[in-house]
C-alpha cells in the first residue's frame, strides 16, 4: 500500500466493483486495481508513488515558474508564497513555447565525490529519460550583494566561467604520471560573464548545447559541467567576503540556514517536450484559454 | 400548458451538458507529492443528446443523422453520446519518484465544453 497510489478507501471501493465482473478470485481483483494504478502512475511518468520527506523544500524558482505560467490563476494556490521576489526573469517565450515540463536539478555533492574523487567538477545531470527531448537548458546560479569588500578599480567585478566537461582523465592518470599535478579534464568554455559583486541577482546561463548532447550521446556523455569564479582584476579566486557573492556549495559555517540554501544554490533547469499538445506558454497568452465569442 | 412547460423544462434538465466535479488531491493524500495545485475543475458530460439537438451541442454531422434515425426506430442506433468536445489542460508542480521538481502542463484533463458525437 505505500507504494500504491490509490487510498484504501479507493481501493476497497475499485475491489468490490472488480468482484462484480471476476467473481471471487482475489488475484484477478487486485490485478484490475493494479492496472489502475499503474495508468494513473504512467500519466505522471513515474515508476513508484513518489515519498517525499516531511521537510522537502520546493525551489523558489519553481514556485515561480509555476506561478507565472497560471497567470491570474494562481491566486486559490495555499502552498505558493507570493510574498517575495526571486530576482528571476522568467525563461523567453521562445523556450516556454516549445516546452512542457521543466525539471529541476540541484547540484549533488555525492555524486561529484564518487565519480571525480579529488578532481572536482560539478555534476549536475543524473541521466536523460529516453521518451523527453530536451528543448533548452538553463544553469542558475544565485549572486548576493557584497558591499563591505568593495575596493577601488575593478576589485568588485567578478568573472564568471561555464565550461562543459569533454573528457575526464583516466583513473591511471591519478598515479605516478602526473605525480605532483593533478590530472585537468578536457574542457570546452561554453559561456563567460563580467558580473558586479555590489548585485544581488540571478545569473542564467544557456546550457542548451551540453545537455543535447548528454541526452542524444552514449550514456557516459555526460561529465557535467564546471563553475569557475575569478576576479576580474587579478584572475584568481575571489577570497575573504567576496567569496560570498557567488555560493557555488555549502559553507560549513555558513549564516545560510538549510530551508534558505535551498531556494539559493546553484539549479540546473531543464526544458524538455514529451510529444503531447501542451506548452509552458503563461496562460494568459493563449488564445486558448480566452472564452469564444458567442 | 403547465404540462408542456413541465416538459420542456424536464427535457432541458436532462440536455447534454457540462456538470461539476472537483478533483481534491488532498482527498486522496497526494497533497505530500504534488506542490500545486491543491485540486482542480475536472468535470463531467452527461445528459441527453435527443433530436432536435441544439446548436450550442456543437453535434456533429453523423450525430444529428444518429440521432434522427433513433428517433424514428430506436431499435436501429442508440442516442448520440454526450461526451467531452474541448479539453483543457491543466499544470502540476510536483515531486517525481526521485525527488526532483517538476513542472508540467498535462493535456487534457479537464472538460472545457461537452457536445454530442
Amino acid at each position: 500500500m505505500s507504494s500504491g497510489v490509490l487510498p484504501k478507501v479507493g481501493r476497497d471501493s475499485l475491489i468490490r466493483q472488480a468482484a462484480k465482473y471476476t467473481g471471487d478470485a482475489r488475484e484477478e481483483e487486485d490485478a484490475i486495481v493494479n492496472e489502475y494504478e499503474k495508468s494513473l502512475l504512467n500519466m505522471f511518468s513515474l515508476k513508484r508513488r513518489p515519498t517525499p520527506g516531511k521537510d522537502f523544500q520546493v525551489p523558489r524558482i519553481m514556485q515561480h515558474l509555476y506561478k507565472a505560467h497560471m497567470g491570474d490563476y494562481y491566486e486559490h494556490e495555499p502552498k505558493i508564497m507570493r510574498t517575495w521576489e526571486t530576482g528571476f526573469d522568467l525563461p523567453a517565450d521562445e523556450i516556454t513555447s516549445r516546452a512542457n515540463t521543466a525539471r529541476s536539478y540541484h547540484h549533488e555533492v555525492i555524486f561529484e565525490r564518487q565519480l571525480f574523487g579529488s578532481v572536482s567538477p560539478s555534476r549536475f545531470f543524473d541521466g536523460a529519460c529516453h521518451c523527453f527531448v530536451v528543448r533548452a537548458a538553463e544553469l542558475l546560479l544565485h549572486r548576493e550583494a557584497v558591499w563591505h569588500h568593495v575596493t577601488s578599480g575593478s576589485g568588485h567585478m567578478h568573472r564568471l566561467n561555464i565550461y562543459e566537461i569533454i573528457k575526464m582523465p583516466r583513473s591511471d592518470d591519478f598515479g605516478s604520471k602526473f605525480a605532483g599535478s593533478k590530472p585537468q579534464p578536457i574542457t570546452r568554455l561554453l559561456d563567460t560573464r563580467l558580473v558586479d559583486s555590489r548585485n544581488s541577482t540571478w545569473e542564467r546561463f544557456d546550457v542548451s548545447q551540453a545537455t543535447s548532447r548528454w541526452s542524444q550521446g552514449p550514456h557516459d556523455a555526460n561529465h557535467g559541467l564546471i563553475v569557475e569564479v575569478v576576479q576580474e582584476d587579478r584572475q584568481t579566486p575571489p577570497q575573504g567576503a567576496a567569496r560570498r557573492h557567488i555560493r557555488l556549495k555549502r559553507d560549513v559555517h555558513s549564516d545560510i540556514p538549510d530551508k534558505e540554501w535551498v531556494h539559493l544554490r546553484p539549479l540546473l533547469l531543464a526544458y524538455s517536450h514529451d510529444g503531447k499538445d501542451t506548452t509552458l506558454l503563461r496562460r494568459s497568452k493563449r488564445s486558448s484559454r480566452k472564452r469564444d465569442a458567442p | 400548458a403547465n404540462s408542456s412547460k413541465r416538459r420542456k423544462k424536464r427535457r432541458r434538465r436532462n440536455l447534454c451538458q457540462r456538470h461539476n466535479l472537483y478533483v481534491d488531491f488532498n482527498e486522496v493524500r497526494w497533497t505530500n507529492w504534488i506542490v500545486a495545485p491543491p485540486g482542480y475543475d475536472a468535470h463531467f458530460c452527461q445528459g441527453q443528446c435527443s433530436f432536435p439537438i441544439s446548436d450550442y451541442l456543437n453535434a456533429t454531422n453523423h450525430a444529428i443523422v444518429q440521432a434522427l434515425v433513433h428517433e424514428v426506430d430506436s431499435s436501429l442506433t442508440p442516442k448520440p453520446c454526450c461526451v467531452p468536445t474541448v479539453l483543457v489542460s491543466v499544470p502540476m508542480l510536483y515531486l517525481d519518484d526521485k525527488s526532483k521538481v517538476v513542472l508540467k502542463n498535462y493535456p487534457e484533463m479537464g472538460v472545457s465544453k461537452c457536445g454530442c458525437r
